[in-house]
């Protein structure tokens, strides 16, 4: 699975 | 997006902007570790690699614009425009004890094996430990500007807010991300003592020196 939280964060 | 998060990224901003500012006004890059400015570029560079692939939102693809433009220009302008003033001889961390285990760990620990994962990956540990020439350079000489300070401030305060971004998007969005969380924590935990002196000194009007 992505690491979603560090594509919409900075 | 909660205020930590906000505040978090605003810090980082500030960090950046009153760094290439410093160089600016001041035409020297003196106490500046070109090496360290070097890893923060790689760092946006491997991690903003979506910017090709996915959109989040106006917000998030100009701040990463932002961000990459700046630690280039930081870098060109300690490098090339203001090279005379660089101070090579303090700056003698060897990155590439950073870089190669950071690397091999960005291909053992990761969420995806894919190239642009493993990139990311490989960012999030690398800028964990991509203040640590700057703070070398700064144990070196034993010294520090006091803008220099802020900066450094800034950016140790950025990861610390979103930790606490981290939390509350545990407890409020049910999302959670440890290789975020853990190298965040680790890249706190490496400005402790910077934060300790530069609120016993700096705040006090004092400029930043280490007992010989």
């Amino acid at each position: 699975k992505k690491s979603v939280l560090t594509h919409d964060e900075l | 997006m909660n205020i930590f998060w906000l505040t978090g990224d605003l810090s980082h901003l500030a960090a950046i902007v009153i760094l290439l500012l410093k160089i600016w006004k001041t035409r020297s890059c003196a106490g500046i570790s070109g090496k360290g400015q070097l890893l923060f570029a790689l760092v946006f560079t491997t991690r903003y690699l979506d910017l090709l692939t996915s959109f989040i939102s106006l917000y998030n693809t100009s701040m990463k614009l932002i961000y990459i433009a700046c630690s280039y220009a930081t870098v060109y302008l300690i490098y090339m425009k203001f090279k005379a003033t660089y101070d090579g001889n303090h700056d003698t961390f060897r990155v590439e004890f950073l870089v190669v285990p950071v690397g091999g760990l960005s291909f053992l620990i990761n969420h995806d094996f894919s190239p642009l994962e493993i990139l990311c990956t490989f960012s999030i540990y690398l800028e964990s430990v991509a203040i640590l020439p700057q703070l070398f350079m700064i144990s070196k000489t034993g010294e520090a500007e006091t803008i220099t300070t802020h900066y450094l401030f800034f950016l140790g305060l950025y990861r610390a807010l979103y930790l606490v971004n981290s939390i509350w998007r545990f407890y409020f969005e049910g999302c959670f991300d440890l290789i975020a969380v853990v190298a965040g924590v680790v890249q706190t935990i490496l400005y402790c003592d910077f934060f300790y002196l530069y609120i016993t000194k700096v705040l006090k009007g004092k400029k930043l020196s280490l007992p010989a």
